[in-house]
């Protein structure tokens, strides 16, 4: 895939689908995503965050995507 | 609930870096 390990594809995706300005919170990642950990779920914002395909949104809780849809 | 003028600036602000982090990693590779 485009460089990303599956976890961090999940998390970017889930994040880019969401349509609202506010972006998707941090717990409504754990939510759809309830077999990984949170832990692996901070881990892979935090890397997404790094390469510029998300940002934080309305505070530290809150991610949209860079990448088009 | 609707975002505030100033929550909508900032979350501009966060993109446009997240933009030049994303043109940054691009260009190292």
């Amino acid at each position: 895939t485009n460089g990303l390990t599956l976890h961090q594809s999940q998390v970017l995706n889930l994040i880019k689908a969401y349509p609202k300005p506010e972006g998707l919170s941090f717990q409504e990642l754990r939510s759809q995503l309830p077999s990984l950990n949170a832990s692996v779920i901070k881990q892979a914002v935090d890397f997404l965050s790094n390469e510029g395909h998300i940002y934080s949104t309305v505070d530290d809780e809150h991610f949209k995507s860079t990448d088009a849809e | 609930s609707a975002l505030t003028e100033e929550q909508k600036k900032k979350i501009e602000e966060n993109r446009q870096k997240a933009l030049a982090r994303r043109a940054e990693k691009l260009a190292q590779r």
